[in-house]
């Protein structure tokens, strides 16, 4: 998926 | 996962323990804005919607199902258990002030026009605004007892560490998220009157007070 969209923080 | 990130992570969470805490022990809620809490409520359910579908890593999943149960916990301390001692007159801050613009820019600037990244947009322009009626009380009952100075300290700490997470990912890894970062920075500044007041008053062992 593309990082940006990827919301990996709290 | 960097040092400044999960400081603020602990930051953040130590607030959210602090308010509960105080809460519960003293069985009251003076001088807590229970709007502010709402507010909260509808950023972390706003934004932790992907919590079941999309598993980063254990620490990321725990810290979103204590924020969410943490801040629902403290809605229904204030509007249900000890509503009687929920200071309404002075928490009348209009919210719809906030949540109203937010979600229209939320539709209007955002990376993907899909519902789930259109909520966490909306969560994270909510997330800068929504300690404002919190703020508002404090300088409308002109004090905070000293426990929600520091509940407010650590809760505009976590967003300012933030920050220099973003600077960190950016100068690191290549990452940077404008619409969290713009954001990030009005959430941290709507502080800074409240950051002076509790490093001169507070720090010093005095209670804080602002200027009527």
């Amino acid at each position: 998926q593309d990082k940006q969209f990827y919301h990996d923080e709290l | 996962m960097n040092i400044f990130r999960f400081l603020g992570d602990i930051s953040h969470l130590s607030a959210i323990i602090i308010l509960l805490l105080k809460i519960w022990k003293s069985r009251s809620c003076a001088g807590i804005s229970g709007k502010s809490q709402l507010l909260f409520a509808i950023v972390f359910t706003t934004r932790y919607l992907d919590l079941f579908t999309n598993f980063i890593s254990f620490y990321n999943t725990s810290m979103k199902v204590v924020y969410v149960a943490s801040s629902y916990a403290t809605v229904w301390m204030i509007y249900s258990k000890f509503k009687a001692t929920y200071d309404g007159n002075h928490d009348t801050f209009r919210v719809e002030f906030l949540i109203v613009p937010t979600a229209i820019l939320s539709f209007l600037v955002n990376h993907d026009f899909t519902p789930l990244e259109i909520l966490w947009t909306f969560s994270i322009y909510l997330e800068s605004v929504a300690i404002l009626p919190q703020l508002f009380m404090v300088s409308k009952t002109g004090e905070a007892e000293t426990i929600t100075s520091h509940y407010l300290f650590a809760l505009g700490i976590y967003r300012t560490l933030y920050l220099f997470n973003w600077i960190w990912r950016y100068q690191f890894e290549e990452f940077f998220d404008l619409i969290a970062i713009v954001a990030g920075l009005v959430q941290t500044v709507l502080y800074c009157d409240f950051f002076y007041l509790y490093i001169t008053k507070v720090l010093k062992g005095k209670k804080l007070s602002l200027p009527a």
